[in-house]
């Protein structure tokens, strides 16, 4: 573990909380993709099959169990409570991410690390967490305004896997044999998607108003 | 580290 990987993990954890927070207080999901939640929660089903195999550390298997758990009841919430499924944009969320599911299943086919079940379905997880955020992006441009939180929400989703790519070049220059290309090249696809969010998150908050 | 357990990140 490394204050990179530290920060990352603590980033993706803020991000969930802030969207949790925001679901379970105000009661509203406004401004928020359910079809990148559903297609977060599948990552994570995929990516942490290995709960039950192989155990690294109790932070580990308490953060999956965290993620695990948030992806699903902020799913949950959307789908089936009355009050925030009443702020849901059912009209504008319309980003067909199921389109997006079998490429990535088919990519993890022919390229992953090992051929086998568990190693399969969690490259499928990479490349699937590299392209969820694409229906809330398209909701975000289609809704214009945002308020803060799905804003913050979004930053945060954002800059964690920012901060992994600083992780691996820190473990490529410490570890021998650290090499992830498929992870370095997903990752890194994934935090380019943000780009143009990040360009505008930064003009509207050194504006100090909120992400338009 | 042995290459099943190579997936120590989250």
């Amino acid at each position: 573990m490394n204050i990179f990987r530290l920060a990352g993990d603590m980033t993706h954890l803020a991000s969930v909380l802030v969207l949790l927070l925001k679901i379970h207080t105000i009661k509203s999901c406004a401004g928020v993709s359910l079809r990148t939640q559903e297609l977060y929660a599948i990552v994570f089903a995929t990516r942490y099959l290995d709960i039950f195999t192989s155990f690294v550390s109790v932070y580990n298997t308490f953060m999956k169990l965290v993620f695990l758990g948030s992806s699903f009841s902020i799913v949950w919430y959307m789908r089936y409570h009355k009050a925030v499924h009443r702020t849901y944009d059912r009209e504008q969320d319309t980003f067909r991410h199921w389109f997006l599911v079998l490429p990535c299943l088919v990519l993890a086919l022919l390229i992953h690390e090992k051929f086998t079940f568990l190693e399969v379905l969690w490259t499928f997880s990479l490349y699937l967490e590299a392209v969820a955020i694409l229906p809330q992006l398209v909701l975000l441009q289609r809704t214009r305004n945002i308020d803060n939180l799905t804003g913050q929400y979004i930053f945060l989703l954002g800059g964690y896997r920012g901060l992994y790519i600083l992780n691996w070049i820190y473990r490529y220059f410490t570890e021998p044999h650290f090499v992830h290309w498929i992870t370095w090249i997903a990752g890194l696809v994934q935090t380019l998607l943000y780009a143009d969010f990040f360009y505008y998150y930064f003009l509207r908050f050194i504006g100090g108003r909120g992400v338009e | 580290k042995d290459d099943a357990a190579a997936h120590d990140e989250l």
